[in-house]
């Protein structure tokens, strides 16, 4: 837990979400 | 005024004290009969660039993930996007604060100022504000100021985004924020400027502002943009040093990169999957 976060808004790319979940922890 | 006289500088001749200044164009540091001194403390400031800065607008475009090992370290790198921050009254995760903002990915933030993993305490390293705050938080501990003096102060607006050196003393009050830029949404201060105009910042250049722990050998975590202005962030999956990490961004086209807290905050999201913690 950490009491700042940079976030980010916007359209995820697909190709991108795919790659992701092979590196999911 | 000077500017429009045609002169290249100008100083005040008003006497007082340094953190009661007005704003960064208004410094009560120097009276007109210590000019000598005055550049002599300027020619310190500036030693290994430390007066570098960054300007330029926001590209926002679709968020893309990639990962690659460069030079040693295992990058995750999110870019794309419309950054914002967010304070926690206490302490949350990422991936909680993902959700409950409707945002899509999500990085930890500065450096905070207990350090305790136990500890609930929510004060950052540096000054912040997010877009929920009406005016700019400042640091005073006055007692780290020192410490902090020229790190990247990080600020960006709907329309645009800079990194300026944080001159503490001189940034108390809001005015001196918007003096950089008016339309300020958010701000925070790096832990060290580590990429700069696409060239990795040297070990001494990182350790003239860093912290005497930037290298160690961490999960680290930065923040910046791409060469095209987008918002890039991300995190390393093995342990580096800032050094490192430095020369590893700098290769994969990031542009300019401020450290973010390191080790046990690491965090890196995209929607609900976790690509790097502590």
């Amino acid at each position: 837990p950490i009491p700042h976060a940079i976030l980010l808004k916007g359209e995820v790319d697909k190709a991108s979400e795919e790659l992701a979940k092979k590196d999911e922890i | 005024l000077a500017r429009i006289l045609g002169y290249k500088m100008s100083f005040t001749i008003a006497n007082g004290l340094a953190e009661e200044s007005p704003g960064i164009l208004e410094v009560n540091r120097y009276v007109h009969t210590r000019m000598e001194k005055a550049w002599e403390d300027r020619d310190k400031a500036i030693k290994n660039g430390v007066t570098y800065r960054y300007e330029a607008p926001i590209t926002v475009g679709p968020i893309t993930y990639e990962s690659e090992k460069v030079e040693g370290c295992d990058l995750r790198l999110i870019r794309g996007g419309m950054p914002t921050t967010f304070i926690s009254d206490a302490r949350q995760g990422v991936s909680d604060l993902v959700k409950a903002t409707g945002s899509q990915a999500g990085i930890n933030g500065t450096f905070f100022a207990m350090a305790a993993i136990k500890s609930t305490d929510n004060r950052l390293v540096g000054p912040s504000k997010t877009p929920e705050m009406a005016e700019v938080l400042p640091d005073m501990e006055t007692t780290r100021w020192p410490k902090l003096r020229n790190r990247p102060l990080v600020m960006w607006g709907p329309y645009g985004a800079a990194i300026y050196p944080y001159q503490p003393a001189t940034m108390v009050q809001d005015r001196a924020y918007r003096e950089g830029m008016l339309d300020m949404t958010d701000c925070f201060l790096g832990g060290a400027w580590l990429v700069h105009q696409g060239m990795a910042r040297t070990r001494e250049q990182i350790l003239a502002t860093g912290s005497s722990d930037s290298m160690d050998y961490r999960r680290r975590a930065f923040f910046g943009f791409d060469m095209d202005g987008r918002p890039i962030c991300g995190a390393t999956y093995n342990s580096v040093t800032s050094e490192q990490f430095a020369v590893s961004l700098a290769e994969k086209g990031v542009s300019e990169a401020v450290l973010l807290d390191s080790g046990f905050s690491t965090s890196l999201v995209l929607g609900e999957k976790i690509l790097a913690s502590g």
